[in-house]
């Protein structure tokens, strides 16, 4: 573990947290892609299947465990809870994301570190994440208005992945054989998909602007 | 980690 990893899970189960919050405090979920949370429920749900065959440290367990069940929990909330339903942007998130996952799985099967059922799911994890923001971005796009909550999620979550490129060239460098060349190019890919967000949020936030994205 | 000792990250 280095600080780099550790600064990138913290940052985030911080946009997890801040998503949570979102939701339960202000009891609605506007401006949030469903599609986008059923996509990560789908990409740690076959990520984590080795949550209970191989254990790498408490730690490890503990995230994972969290990372599922908030991620399950966000998406059973938006669909489920009555007065948060209410409240989703379904005539604007529209991304058919099934092309993702479809694209993503077919992607797996040509590229994988080894041809068996949990590493080209994970690898399937690994291209899947990287696209599972567009509906979001798309969505906010669309609806004009991004709510203070809503983009410190977005900027959070696209900050992690950005702490793992660091983790990536730290191991790179320290460890004798360390390569994750599927890990690392779709992290590249994921981080890059967040640029244009990064940019706007940093010009909101010089100015003191509410966040826009031009559409 | 599998067997070969690798996927320890998140």
């Amino acid at each position: 573990m280095n600080i780099f990893r550790f600064a990138g899970d913290m940052t985030h189960l911080i946009s997890i947290l801040v998503l949570l919050l979102k939701i339960y405090a202000t009891k609605s979920c506007s401006g949030i892609s469903l599609k986008t949370q059923e996509l990560y429920a789908l990409v740690f749900l076959t990520r984590y299947l080795d949550l209970f065959t191989d254990f790498i440290s408490l730690y490890n367990t503990l995230m994972k465990l969290v990372f599922i069940t908030s991620s399950l929990a966000i998406v059973w909330c938006m669909r489920g809870d009555p007065a948060v339903r209410r409240t989703y942007d379904k005539e604007i998130d529209t991304f058919r994301h099934y092309f993702l996952v479809l694209g993503c799985f077919v992607l797996a099967l040509l590229l994988h570190e080894k041809f068996t059922v949990q590493e080209v799911l994970w690898a399937f994890s690994i291209y899947l994440e990287a696209v599972a923001i567009i509906p979001q971005l798309v969505l906010l796009q669309r609806s004009g208005n991004v709510d203070n909550l809503t983009g410190q999620y977005v900027l959070f979550l696209g900050a992690y992945r950005a702490f793992y490129i660091l983790n990536w060239i730290y191991r790179y460098l320290t460890e004798a054989r360390f390569t994750r060349w599927i890990a690392c190019i779709s992290g590249l890919v994921q981080t890059a998909l967040y640029a244009d967000f990064f940019y706007y949020y940093f010009i909101s936030w010089k100015n003191n602007a509410k966040l826009k994205l031009p559409a | 980690a599998r067997r070969d000792g690798s996927k320890d990250e998140l």
